[in-house]
């Protein structure tokens, strides 16, 4: 028996709308310790990997680990059906081939469930290694929405690169280029808006703006972003998603010809 | 010109 529940369905209605760009289909692996779901996109560039801790739950209970294959813009339209304040309840039987969904409303008047049949997915687990990335960026979560969809307008990629001084985003094309920079923040009481930088070398690396906007549909879930850079590996998109979990992007980089 | 890597030029299979 599996049965997991969480009082805002609105979480994961901003976790689907952060990943349908990039995944038609994802397996969600269930166990003691939460739910975990690790998924390429079909051109195989990105990766995106999502964590929930069973103890962020407000109800979770995993007798047997299980894997469900799910069809994500199905799943969103069973979560279009409910309200973002209601309680969401996810229940499998062991061995199932369905999922249930059950949302109530906050005083009870409204209860409802959908069944959604599961799929067999073939999905290939990656293993990530551990890495201690030359550089962190963490920086407001709309303001890297915002310099990703201005400067996807002048080009194709976008240039991050990451010095002691701060961040620099660029890119060039046909019209001309763009950059913004970045600096470093002394705005300590005011947590969200801040940006930090923790360098131990100067990382440049280019990456495709059609990833990096599809990864920005993850900001309502968290008022920061983490990047983390090292030459030659991916780039890591992290958002912390309060006392739940997170929910990152791997990119690869684009290479000189 | 840049060429796009693929992801799994960097994880692997477990």
């Amino acid at each position: 028996m599996f049965e997991a529940r969480l009082v805002s369905s609105s979480t994961f209605k901003k976790i689907l709308d952060a990943v349908k760009d990039l995944l038609n289909e994802a397996s969600f692996d269930c166990s003691e310790s939460g739910i975990q779901l690790q998924a390429m996109d079909n051109s195989h560039v990105s990766l995106v990997s999502l964590m929930l801790r069973s103890d962020g739950f407000d109800k979770y209970r995993c007798d047997r680990s299980l894997t469900m294959g799910m069809n994500l813009a199905n799943m969103a339209k069973i979560f279009k059906c409910a309200n973002n304040d209601d309680t969401v309840t996810i229940k499998a039987q062991d061995d199932a081939d369905t999922v249930t969904f059950m949302f109530e409303a906050k005083k009870q008047e409204k209860i409802s469930d959908y069944e959604m049949k599961l799929m067999n997915l073939d999905q290939e687990h990656l293993g990530i290694p551990e890495t201690d990335f030359s550089c962190v960026i963490r920086m407001p979560s709309p303001e890297f929405a915002r310099i990703c969809r201005d400067l996807s307008q002048f080009g194709e990629s976008i240039v991050i690169s990451c010095t002691k001084e701060g961040v620099k985003f660029s890119t060039g094309g046909d019209i001309g280029t763009a950059n913004v920079k970045i600096a470093q923040t002394n705005n300590f009481d005011k947590e969200e808006e801040s940006v930090t930088i923790e360098m131990q070398e100067p990382v440049t690396l280019t990456f495709a703006c059609q990833y990096l906007n599809s990864f920005t549909k993850a900001t309502p879930l968290a008022p920061q972003v983490q990047l983390s850079m090292s030459d030659n590996v991916p780039l890591v998109v992290e958002y912390q998603i309060p006392d739940l979990g997170h929910l990152r992007f791997y990119l690869a980089p684009k290479i000189e010809d | 010109h840049s060429k796009q890597k693929s992801i799994l030029d960097y994880f692997k299979s477990d």
